[in-house]
């Protein structure tokens, strides 16, 4: 594409093309292009690169910060949500061993009570990210929560990651369990859920949008984790997610290891979308 | 609906609501974004659009009354076609037989392996699951406990990293215990990471698995197409199983992964429940898929 004198229909549908195979979703590829379009005679090929990004952080700014949210001086608790198999337990690994090695006091709550050697799973990660676990296994989700945030306030633990089953946003019945787990939250620690995260696994397609609304209306999002960007999927929905619902995208996994997480960047994520 | 769309896309076109050369381009762009926004992989839906369009030129549409639902039929008619294949049944060769189950991160194997094992039990046979997952954490203990579920004995060694070695050991076990039908469940892995692919190349070298199915998650968007060729491309798949069908994804990634393996898809997961694998039903996945 650099070679090129001057932006052209050809080129046009080259780029269009490639943020349908990112996933961004023809909507949101059409507006995209149709804007490059209407300023094609202002930009050269050779700025595009730089132009998409602005774009694109113009696209996602109306979401807000990326930011995680963490107050010091007192208990920030982190609710992870998300469909089966997203990454969920394996994100709160990698947030234990960050929040830790920032010297922070951690405590991990095996808030899956469903899923065939959930806990277990869990508590090899906190073992590995040195830090301290609850878990209860035959127990309600509810009252597993209830227990770990009795015990972080009492011993003055910094951060609190529960960890949830998967659950597919179409169950009635597993949103609703996910809607009491948020309200013991905000009744037994309220105004201490730092942040409400989504887990979407970068391979998603359509379907990544329509998680985000029903998760956002049962425990009010604060951020996406998008995972699993070490493979060739490019995780476009969450573009829609920023520009539809306002919900910025925070953390990015790359891998299966625990120091493969990364703060989400926009530039980076444009230029990887172009490569 | 896509047949709505169609009919006001040939309306405004021709003022007279019948699809002549000239509107078919503008119809067809309406079926090309109803496919991409059902998650079939672009490739696919080009190779898709340029099949139905000599069939829809042809008399049947151009003489229709209500063009826009005799092109939705024509859609309809050639995905259930494309998906259908023959009900390709599992294989039972193989003394023992071994099924190999693999794919991404998270698509579902572990609970599938379970599920398939329970199957093939009620089909009369004696299966034995084999955790040949040596790198996930607690992946060896997820499978036990799901093989209790079902009452069917888990091959594992704890304490051995090594694969080729755990699944010789397994077949071994299941020829001196009389199990005749063998299902490895092995580990997660990206289809560009070459160690882990090797890994499954030397698995299937060294044992000649019957079925290799390449499990996928079925609200996977645009890189199901490559995601599938590769792991065709580099194993030779025999089956695919589609997991997660009882979500509400539109599940256009059934039609990439059977486009670009032509293989056929075995079976679809529709829940978590050891007893939610059922046959796939392409007319079901056809109407899926169009919305
Ligand atoms: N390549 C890669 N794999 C990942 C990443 N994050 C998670 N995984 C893998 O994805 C699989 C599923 O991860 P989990 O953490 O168990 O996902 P989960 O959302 O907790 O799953 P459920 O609790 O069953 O819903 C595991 O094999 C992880 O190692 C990532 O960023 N990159
Ligand atoms: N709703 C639903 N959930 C499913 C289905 N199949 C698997 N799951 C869930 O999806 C999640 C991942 O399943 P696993 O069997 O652990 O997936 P996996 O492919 O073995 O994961 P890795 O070994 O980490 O690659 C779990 O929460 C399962 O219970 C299905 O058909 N429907
Ligand atoms: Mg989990
Ligand atoms: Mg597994």
């Amino acid at each position: 594409a650099q070679e090129k004198e001057e932006i052209d229909d050809d080129l046009l549908d080259e780029m269009e093309e490639k943020l349908i195979r990112a996933d961004l979703g023809v909507d949101t590829a059409v507006q995209v292009i149709e804007k490059l379009r209407d300023n094609k005679n202002k930009i050269k090929p050779s700025q595009l690169s730089n132009y998409f990004k602005d774009e694109f952080k113009e696209l996602i700014k109306g979401a807000g910060t990326g930011q995680i949210n963490l107050k010091p001086g007192q208990l920030n608790i982190f609710l992870i949500t998300g469909v089966n198999g997203s990454g969920k337990t394996t994100l709160i690994g990698k947030l234990a061993y960050k929040f830790r090695q920032q010297g922070r006091k951690v405590l991990v709550a095996a808030g899956d009570t469903f899923r065939a050697a959930a806990e277990d799973q869990l508590e090899i990660w906190s073992k590995r990210a040195g830090v301290d676990i609850v878990r209860q296994d035959d127990a309600d989700p509810a009252s597993v929560v209830y227990n770990a945030i009795q015990k972080a306030k009492a011993e003055n633990y910094d951060v609190l990651l529960v960890d949830t089953a998967g659950r597919l946003h179409n169950r009635f019945n597993l949103m609703e369990e996910l809607r009491k787990i948020k309200k013991v939250i905000d009744r037994e620690a309220p105004g201490l859920l730092s942040e409400s995260l989504l887990v979407i696994d970068a391979t998603v397609g359509q379907n990544g949008l329509k998680q985000a609304e029903v998760f956002q209306e049962a425990v009010s999002l604060t951020g996406v984790g998008l995972t699993k960007l070490d493979g060739t999927a490019k995780g476009g929905i969450v573009m829609a997610i920023a520009k539809e619902l306002g919900i910025p995208i925070k953390l990015v996994g790359v891998g299966e290891k625990m120091e493969d997480l990364k703060s989400f960047n926009a530039e980076e994520y444009v230029e990887a979308l172009f490569s | 609906t896509l047949s709505e769309r169609l009919q006001n896309t040939i309306k405004d076109i021709s003022g007279k609501g019948k699809i002549t050369e000239e509107n078919m381009n503008d119809a067809l762009r309406e079926v090309r974004r109803a496919l991409l926004e059902a998650d079939v992989s672009l490739k696919v839906v080009k190779a898709f659009i340029s099949n139905i369009k000599d069939k829809a030129i042809g008399e049947e549409v151009l003489k229709s009354i209500t063009p826009g639902q005799q092109l939705v039929k024509i859609v309809y008619d050639e995905l259930v076609q494309l998906l259908g294949g023959q009900n390709v049944p599992i294989s039972t060769e193989g003394k023992p037989n071994i099924i190999m189950l693999f794919g991404l991160q998270g698509s579902g194997k572990t609970t599938t392996a379970a599920k398939l094992a329970l199957k093939i039990r009620k089909g009369g046979r004696n299966p034995l699951i084999v955790a040949a997952d040596v790198y996930r954490p607690a992946a060896i203990k997820q499978l036990q406990s799901l093989g209790k579920q079902v009452n069917i004995p888990v091959y594992a060694e704890e304490d051995s990293k090594d694969v080729r070695q755990i699944v010789t050991s397994a077949i071994k076990f299941a020829k001196d215990e009389g199990y005749n039908s063998v299902i490895v469940d092995t580990a997660g892995r990206l289809q560009i990471d070459t160690e882990l692919m090797a890994e499954l190349l030397i698995l299937d070298r060294l044992f000649e698995p019957a079925e290799k199915l390449l499990v996928i998650d079925s609200m996977m968007g645009q890189e199901a197409v490559n995601v599938a060729q590769t792991f065709d491309e580099q194993l030779g798949i025999t089956g695919i199983v589609m997991t997660k069908l009882d979500g509400d994804s539109r599940g256009g990634a059934a039609l990439s992964v059977v486009q670009s393996t032509g293989k056929p898809v075995k079976f679809a997961g529709m829940g978590e429940k050891m007893d939610a694998l059922e046959p796939f039903y392409p007319e079901r996945m056809a109407q899926r898929i169009l919305g």
